[in-house]
């Protein structure tokens, strides 16, 4: 139950555009494209217009020169995955990489001619065996993978030496970064496309999950299993781990910052000594499998800090957890411990709510540049010189024309972050709001509930 | 909820990760807006991409057919004043009221809860053997003055923090319940007078559970609410 799409690098929003266009032309879908260009010898990508559901066949790849990758919301560009891989898989035959040079450094010869070796596999009498340029190929399955005719006169041929794929990078920890270019489990089955839900139906939509890198059909790592995987073209089995080679040496998590009296973002970087969950109940010892069994163990997951029965996060998860000691509850957060503060340190102070604030501070508390209150990008501003004339709405300098109690805020030039208050603290001697008498409470339209309704169905 | 029982909450609502796993509580407060707390989430501005708010249903974990389940994706997130531990939820489209999903009523700004109002905590999380585990949960318990309860707590309870609970009985919130509300009722109407955060332990005899003080950052909410 393989997909035709399985032979392709897909790039999300992409357009290819080539000095010669084919025409477009309408199909049901990615899928009939795929099969399309793998029909025609010719095609090594095709763009495919989600939208109007054009597909336009190319007989170029990004990596070839006259050709330049554009941004459009509604094309995909797919490659064929044997011009994008940089590593060999089996012997290398489908190879159509641009490494020219041999594994001792010699320039190929380039396989149209016949100088300085005479040679049989000239690209007119093989056009399926990809002979373009001087690029290291293996037209005759050589089991030492892609080679070429050299230009030096004493050395007729060598190989390239062009790494197989599941040597060429190496699985760190337990291969949550992994970028590489498997595609197939250890038992050999292909793998299915992370962007497809067949033969097997998943959550890991890529997405949902931008952060994750779900390429195609390569196995990777998304929740944190002891190493890359992926489902299977196989309808009867799942999904199966990848026999990748571990890099050696000592295992670092890439990118992530230790902390250990607070947590940072998911707290994958906690290496703090709390060992309780935020009800009180005691950790499990990670090394242990008693009460609850797991494979979390400190030898799968050598880059995780799994020591004694501290609070950590060597799956993803919200925040650092535990196993706990209770039989009944298998695991449980360790919210109790902080989160970091990330603000950036105050750079002044404001008296009352801060609305005769002058200061020049023009920073939000996590250091976002203001907008200008007279502009309206990226931010189309309600509050402005013209609703508050009396504000001294200046330039992109912090200030509260809307008496908001929380003290200045500006307009973000962060197109996700609309408003937010600014790096400025109330200065020492500052009072305390009023409170309000609950008599002048008064609702509408909110907070009303039919009990009855949850009781009737609780007798029923 | 530790020494709660099943109930009826449509303002309660349940926070869900990329897994469909409940993690954390909140509360709807406008067709389109949730609070929660901070704590439950790694940072304040990035996209919560997967992360779903499930509502109309009291079970844990309704059948996948479940008529009168909404699950609507998290839009954006957008964290309250410094200190604040609150954090808004925008909804990617707005959830359908009905008997089972409700909004609740927000306090006027700076207001203060009389000691004694009646008020009930609800939540999806542990009740460590007391309760159905399956279900919501909601547990009644009487506001108490800041006053009194920084007897309990050795002078600990902010301005911005509001108690609740009987000192005499184990029971109060617990994990995966924290986002969740505290909900008095005021002049025939539920009122979100607090949000529960992250305590040490759940539902201790003589700690009476602290929440954040909605009234105190209600401005802010009606702002985000407004701007966005």
């Amino acid at each position: 139950q393989r997909s035709p799409l399985n032979d392709y690098h897909r790039s999300r929003g992409v357009q290819l555009q080539t000095l010669h266009r084919s025409p477009e032309g309408h199909v049901s879908g990615a899928e009939e494209c795929a099969i399309r260009c793998t029909d025609d010898l010719r095609c090594r990508a095709f763009n495919y217009n989600l939208q109007a559901k054009d597909c336009q066949i190319l007989s170029s790849t990004s990596q070839m020169e006259g050709t330049e990758r554009h941004k459009h919301i509604h094309i995909d560009l797919y490659e064929k995955k044997a011009y994008v891989r940089e590593c060999i898989v089996n012997n290398g035959a489908t190879y159509r990489g641009t490494v020219s040079v041999t594994q001792s450094g010699k320039t190929c010869q380039e396989w149209i001619s016949n100088v300085p070796h005479e040679h049989r596999y000239l690209p007119i009498k093989f056009p399926e065996k990809g002979l373009d340029m001087n690029y290291c190929r293996n037209p005759d399955n050589d089991v030492n993978g892609p080679w070429c005719y050299t230009t030096d006169w004493t050395t007729r041929i060598e190989a390239c030496g062009i790494k197989r794929c599941e040597n060429d990078i190496c699985v760190l920890c337990n291969g949550e970064d992994y970028n590489g270019f498997v595609d197939r489990t250890e038992s050999g089955r292909e793998c299915q496309r992370w962007d497809l839900n067949s033969p097997h139906r998943h959550n890991y939509q890529p997405d949902k999950y931008r952060d994750m890198n779900l390429d195609d059909n390569y196995c990777r790592n998304p929740d944190g299993s002891p190493q890359p995987w992926c489902f299977t073209t196989d309808p009867n089995v799942e999904r199966e781990f990848c026999n990748i080679q571990r890099c050696e040496g000592k295992h670092k998590l890439k990118e992530v910052q230790t902390t250990t009296e607070c947590f940072k973002r998911h707290g994958i970087g906690y290496r703090g000594t709390v060992n309780k969950t935020t009800s009180g109940t005691p950790c499990q010892p990670w090394n242990s499998q008693v009460p609850h069994q797991h494979q979390l163990t400190p030898e799968n997951y050598p880059c995780k800090g799994l020591e004694e029965n501290y609070c950590r996060n060597p799956d993803g998860s919200e925040a650092p957890w535990c196993f706990t000691s209770d039989p009944d509850v298998r695991h449980a957060f360790c919210l109790q411990i902080d989160r970091c503060e990330d603000d950036i340190e105050p750079e002044d102070c404001y008296y009352g709510n801060g609305e005769m604030y002058r200061g020049s501070v023009k920073k939000t508390r996590k250091g976002i540049h203001c907008q200008k209150w007279n502009s309206n990008t990226p931010h189309i501003t309600q509050v402005n010189h013209k609703s508050h004339p009396k504000a001294n709405l200046v330039g992109n300098l912090c200030r509260n024309p809307d008496g908001d109690s929380h003290g200045p805020w500006c307009y973000t030039m962060h197109p996700k972050v609309q408003w937010d208050y600014c790096a400025i603290n109330t200065c020492k001697g500052a009072h305390e709001p009023p409170i309000v008498d609950p008599e002048e409470v008064v609702f509408d339209s909110c907070g009303k509930r039919d009990d009855r309704m949850f009781r009737n169905n609780m007798l029923r | 909820i530790v020494g709660g029982l099943p109930g009826n909450s449509p303002w309660t609502i349940s926070l869900r990760n990329r897994a469909g796993k409940h993690f954390c509580g909140g509360t709807l407060v406008s067709t389109s807006w949730i609070i929660s707390s901070k704590q439950c989430f790694s940072s304040c501005y990035v996209e919560r991409r997967g992360y779903e708010a499930w509502m109309g249903t009291i079970f844990k974990d309704p059948r996948p057919n479940d008529p009168n389940k909404q699950a609507i994706p998290i839009q954006r997130a957008v964290c309250g004043p410094s200190s604040s531990n609150l954090i808004m939820l925008q909804l990617e489209r707005p959830a359908s009221l009905n008997e089972r999903v409700a909004v609740i009523c927000l306090p006027p700004p700076q207001y203060i809860v009389p000691e004694g109002t009646g008020c009930e905590i609800a939540g999806w999380g542990e009740t460590q053997g007391t309760g159905d585990d399956e279900v919501l949960n909601i547990l009644q318990m009487p506001v108490m003055s800041n006053r009194q309860c920084n007897g309990y707590h050795r002078g600990l309870v902010q301005p911005t923090e509001i108690c609740a609970g009987a000192i005499s009985r184990a029971a109060g919130a617990c994990e995966k319940d924290y986002g969740g509300p505290l909900a008095c009722f005021t002049n025939e109407c539920w009122v979100l007078e607090g949000v529960i955060i992250p305590g040490r332990g759940c539902g201790r005899r003589n700690r009476p559970g602290i929440f954040i003080r909605v009234s105190m950052y209600v401005d802010w909410m009606n702002k985000v609410m407004k701007m966005n």
